[in-house]
């Protein structure tokens, strides 16, 4: 039996709306380490990886391994019924074939429940654990999104340059051209705004913009965003939870 | 702009 409650159901709706958009079905596989998803998109070019900790909970059980098959779209609309500052727990038997939403307004004594049909969902569960990447960056996420927002008015692609010193944001289109460039810095004061490059070898890569505007509704997850980058291999954009984590494997373009 | 990759190939089946 899964019993999850989270102390704000607003943490569990910004986590589905980070990647509802992107994936519909997606099968939740929960155990006594938490609850965890993995899903690809139609077209095969965007993977998505949640973990969510037993710490990300208030209360959390799970005796036996339970899955659960979820369309996101049905899910948002229930998640849409409750307050953010609600309490919200999960509750699924052994053998579901449905999950119960739990909101409760701990002020007003309001408690709704709502029951949401689950389905069979035949996907792979892929291996993508043990990648190596020649560079490793870490940036605030807001403005890693506003860099790919900003250069999605240029091209539908953006390149992404990695040497030493510089991170290096190219977008080359019909109206003309962008850049920006984030050079490694620590804020002692404030660390979430600092930038760390760490590198083995430059990276020089192009991805699908219209992708990366599908990553960066992560951004609401948390303060930074980590970028692993390789040559000719998926890309690596994680954002952190409290406990757990939200990961997004991108493939990249190639030259013709 | 290039040629879209896929994921295939990157990942085994677990």
């Amino acid at each position: 039996m899964l019993e999850g409650k989270f102390e704000e159901a607003s943490l569990f709706k910004r986590i589905i709306d980070s990647f509802k958009d992107c994936v519909q079905l997606v099968n939740f596989n929960c155990n006594e380490h938490g609850i965890a998803a993995q899903a690809v998109d139609d077209s095969r070019v965007l993977l998505v990886s949640l973990s969510i900790g037993t710490e990300s909970f208030q209360e959390f059980r799970c005796d036996r391994g339970v899955t659960l098959g979820v369309d996101l779209s049905s899910l948002s609309k229930i998640l849409r019924c409750g307050n953010n500052n609600d309490n919200l727990t999960l509750i699924a038997d052994d053998t579901p074939d449905s999950v119960l939403l739990l909101f409760e307004d701990t002020k007003k004594d309001r408690i709704s429940e709502y029951s949401l049909k689950l389905m069979d969902i035949d996907a792979d569960f892929l291996d993508i654990e043990g990648m190596e990447y020649d560079t490793v960056i870490t940036m605030p996420s807001a403005e890693f999104a506003k860099v790919v927002r900003d250069l999605n008015q240029l091209s539908d692609s953006l390149n992404i340059l990695v040497t030493k010193d510089t991170v290096k944001f190219v977008a080359e289109g019909d109206i003309g051209s962008g850049s920006v460039i984030v050079k490694p810095h620590t804020d002692m004061d404030k660390p979430q705004e600092s930038v760390k490059v760490e590198l083995d070898k430059p990276v020089d890569l192009t991805f699908g913009s219209k992708y990366l505007l599908d990553i960066i509704k992560g951004a609401g997850l948390s303060d930074q965003i980590t970028i692993k980058l390789s040559a000719e291999t998926p890309a690596l954009f994680e954002f952190s939870l409290q406990s757990g984590y939200l990961q997004f494997f991108l493939a990249p373009k190639f030259n013709e | 702009t290039g040629v879209q990759g896929r994921l295939d190939g990157f990942f085994k089946v677990k």
